[in-house]
């Protein structure tokens, strides 16, 4: 039996609508580590990694671990109907094929549950090594999210390469080129604009802007995002869920033949 | 023109 309560329960909203448009269906496994959740996008270019730590509930019980396989789409119509400060109960049976959500008001003056019917997916779960990154930047998740949205619309690619003058972002098309360079701050007033870098060696890799850019779509959940990078290994992109654990995007780079 | 590789090209199944 499963029977979880997170008192910020719009956390599991800004995951979902963070995820759904890379991902249709995933399994949701639930151990007494918490949450887990990993997922390629239907093309396997890049992969998604979520980790809700049972820690971050206010209580969690789960007697045996589970999978539970769901429509993102649905799970977001359901998670939809709650208030952004409701408390979300998440309950299931060992053996059942449904999972129910319960939503609270803050003010308890208001529930609702939900019944999301579960589904059989096949997924293939993958290893992800342990890496020592050469580059590792934190950096305000809106300027991640403008530096993506500016980018697109000149090119599909972007080269990010890292040095020490700062992390450029670089883009070509039909337009022309455009160049963003990103350099440390560790002094700005208010600590959601500053931005760390951390480079052991410089390094330069091409990706598909338009996955940058989905994963942008986690900015509600985090003030800062990290970018690790490692030579021809796929990048890492790392939004903090408060201390409750972490979204973790993994996107494959484009590599000359 | 780089090409795009799989992600499963970098992790692999366990």
């Amino acid at each position: 039996m499963l029977e979880a309560r997170l008192v910020q329960g719009g956390m599991l909203k800004k995951v979902v609508d963070a995820v759904k448009d890379l991902v249709t269906e995933a399994n949701i496994d639930v151990s007494s580590s918490g949450f887990q959740l990993q997922a390629m996008d239907t093309s396997h270019v890049s992969l998604i990694a979520m980790h809700l730590r049972s820690d971050a509930f206010e209580h969690f019980r789960c007697d045996r671990a589970m999978s539970m396989g769901m429509s993102l789409a649905n799970l977001a119509k359901v998670l939809k109907c709650a208030g952004n400060d409701d408390i979300v109960t998440l309950k299931a049976n060992d053996d059942g094929d449904t999972v129910t959500f319960m939503f609270e008001s803050p003010k308890e003056d208001r529930v609702s549950d939900f019944e999301l019917k579960l589904m059989d997916i096949d997924s293939e779960h993958l290893g992800i090594p342990d890496t020592d990154y050469c580059a590792t930047v934190t950096m305000p998740s809106g300027e991640y999210a403008r530096i993506c949205k500016d980018l697109s619309s000149i090119g599909d690619t972007v080269v990010i390469s890292a040095t020490k003058d700062g992390v450029k972002f670089t883009t070509s098309g039909d337009v022309g080129t455009a160049n963003v360079t990103v350099r440390q701050n560790t002094t700005a007033d208010k600590k959601e604009d500053q931005t760390i870098i951390d480079l052991k060696e410089p390094v330069a890799l091409t990706f598909a802007l338009r996955y940058l850019t989905s994963f942008a779509k986690a900015t509600p959940l985090a003030t800062h995002v990290t970018l690790s990078m490692t030579r021809e290994l796929p990048v890492m992109v790392e939004y903090a869920i408060q201390d409750m654990g972490f979204l973790r995007f993994y996107l494959a780079p484009k590599i000359e033949d | 023109k780089p090409g795009q590789r799989s992600i499963t090209a970098f992790f692999g199944t366990s």
